[in-house]
């Protein structure tokens, strides 16, 4: 089975989750560690924000959509406090 | 469609492009493709705009590169294309375009371009309080589709412009010819707020009674009690070997009461009228430096210990530390994590060990890696939550990295990270128990780091907490 890809998830792909608004921006700074279940979640988002397969995986149709031109505003306007909804 | 804070309480609003050839565009061309997207939402709305030359108007547009103010760097060709401020004041409605992109205006195909029409009509989305939207082929959708010619606006973002300001006059619901006319619109509920209150009582500062103010300048806090009760105001004998007695004698009465100094200094409270009123002022910072609160406004100081305000404060600021004489104000203060404390006064900033100015200062801000643009530093603290340094100003923050002496990479940021706190802040500081507090005009925020929002909403005053009144 392919080695999972979560966790060869880099700077880049966090910082672009952050920025648009999967993750929640306030990790910049706080630093906060993500789980493995976080960033799947935050792929996930993404992939069904998108409109591409929900795969919780950074397979090359997400890999195209974050490459892929666009607006600089978050997506999801709230994800300040996702952190919290995942503690709830 | 999702709806996203206020919309614009007025209907008819105005927009004005404020960059001058924008990526070596025609400007005519460039009025027009902005135009044609205002329209698109005009047409399916009440909404009206019409375009003035004044950077007064509701709808500023501007194309920037790179980091341009506002927190939001555009990142050169590709991928961020632009980005615009939802209804609101000062910033509110304005849309940034990134000047390094292949813009193409009406007519132009250019595999490689980026239609200025498509993300124009996008982005004007955001200024009217539009947030994105998940369905694929939506003018709200958040990557770039391009647009055919003679688009019209996608049912999803009709319903979203419609909700928040009604189908056009006389328009036909929906577009659909024949169809019902829409029934009027009730306005939009006023979004819903749900506020906790949290009260926390602070143990009020103890303001020691006023003594007569001698004892030492030497920095240590005297144990009440122990002060020297009676000053020595004997006046001088005349020594007995000048005493003569005159034949004819004139009276002159002169007074002279002079005590005799017991300390090496013997330090007189300031009686300027520019002395502030600690029971009503704002401060310009606040900052812990060896471990006691020290409060700055204007050429004075505050020094806050355990046991409250030290006695004999405010004192000018140049006693404890040797500023130039012309300097009237300080802009914020922190101790390094080497102690060192620094001072942002305008543009500069000087470092002192301990009251000793540093050689070489002050030094320009842009040393350390600030833009030459920023007129002043609002706070700074060393944030106990990462041991990280921070500046504040304006509507931005840095970070600032101490091994290197340079602000880092990836910085600026908004200040609305740091929720609540609004922009413009005066002082900002960490106490010793560990919470931040952020200071503007004469109130306070304490602060959530873990949340990264104000721990209560409305501020207190700083007042009766900082300075026991």
């Amino acid at each position: 089975a392919p080695v999972s890809s979560i966790i060869y998830a880099d700077d880049k792909v966090q910082n672009y989750l952050m920025r648009f608004g999967y993750l929640p921006q306030t990790d910049f700074e706080t630093g906060n560690l993500r789980t493995e279940d976080q960033l799947r979640d935050a792929i996930k988002n993404l992939q069904k924000f998108g409109g591409i397969r929900v795969t919780g995986e950074i397979d090359e149709a997400t890999k195209k959509l974050m490459k892929a031109r666009r607006c600089g505003l978050p997506d999801q306007l709230d994800a300040r406090f996702a952190r919290t909804r995942h503690k709830r | 469609f999702t709806i996203h804070g206020q919309q614009w309480p007025y209907r008819n609003l105005t927009w004005s492009l404020r960059s001058e050839q924008p990526s070596g565009l025609d400007t005519g061309g460039v009025r027009l493709e902005l135009s044609k997207a205002l329209d698109l939402w005009a047409r399916n709305s009440k909404l009206t705009f019409q375009e003035i030359n004044s950077d007064r108007a509701d709808i500023l547009i501007y194309f920037h590169r790179g980091y341009h103010g506002d927190g939001y760097p555009f990142d050169g060709k590709g991928q961020i294309l632009a980005h615009a401020f939802f209804p609101g004041k000062d910033r509110g409605g304005d849309a940034h375009f990134d000047e390094e992109e292949i813009w193409t205006l009406e007519d132009e195909s250019n595999e490689e371009g980026t239609s200025l029409f498509a993300v124009a009509a996008h982005e004007f989305g955001h200024s009217l309080g539009l947030a994105h939207s998940s369905v694929q082929g939506a003018l709200m959708y958040p990557w770039y589709q391009g647009l055919s010619p003679n688009y019209e606006l996608p049912e999803d973002d009709r319903h979203g412009i419609q909700q928040m300001y009604g189908a056009p006059e006389g328009k036909l619901w929906g577009n659909i010819p024949g169809g019902p006319l829409p029934p009027e619109q009730p306005p939009p509920p006023p979004p819903t707020t749900t506020t906790t209150t949290t009260t926390t009582t602070y143990r009020p500062w103890r303001t020691r009674p006023t003594r007569p103010n001698h004892y030492p300048d030497d920095g240590r806090p005297r144990q009440p009690g122990r002060y020297p009760q009676k000053p020595d105001y004997r006046p001088h004998k005349p020594h007995r070997h000048h005493t003569t007695w005159p034949a004819t004698t004139t009276t002159t009465t002169t007074t002279t009461m002079r005590p005799t100094p017991r300390f090496r200094h013997r330090w007189t409270p300031p009686q300027r009228d520019d002395v502030p009123d600690k029971c009503d002022t704002s401060y310009d910072a606040i900052s812990i430096i060896r471990r006691e609160v020290f409060v700055f406004k204007g050429r004075y100081l505050w020094r806050i210990g355990d046991q409250g305000i030290y006695e004999g404060y405010p004192a000018e600021i140049s006693r404890l530390f040797n500023l130039p004489s012309s300097i009237n104000h300080v802009d914020a203060v922190y101790e390094r994590p080497d102690k060192k404390i620094v001072f942002f006064i305008g543009r500069e900033y000087y470092v002192f060990d301990a009251n000793n100015l540093e050689p070489g200062y002050p030094k320009p801000l842009t040393y350390l890696g600030l833009p030459a643009a920023l007129q002043k530093i609002d706070g700074a603290m060393v944030w106990g939550h990462n041991g990280k340094t921070y500046f504040f100003s304006g509507s931005m923050y840095w970070r600032f990295d101490e091994t290197v002496n340079y602000v880092e990479l990836d910085y600026p940021r908004d200040m609305s990270m740091f929720a609540g706190v609004g922009n413009d802040i005066d002082a900002v500081f960490q106490w010793k128990n560990g919470k931040t507090y952020f200071f503007k005009g004469k109130g306070f925020w304490e602060f959530d780091d873990l949340r990264m929002r104000v721990a209560h909403e409305k501020q207190k005053l700083s007042a009766p907490v900082w300075m026991g009144c």
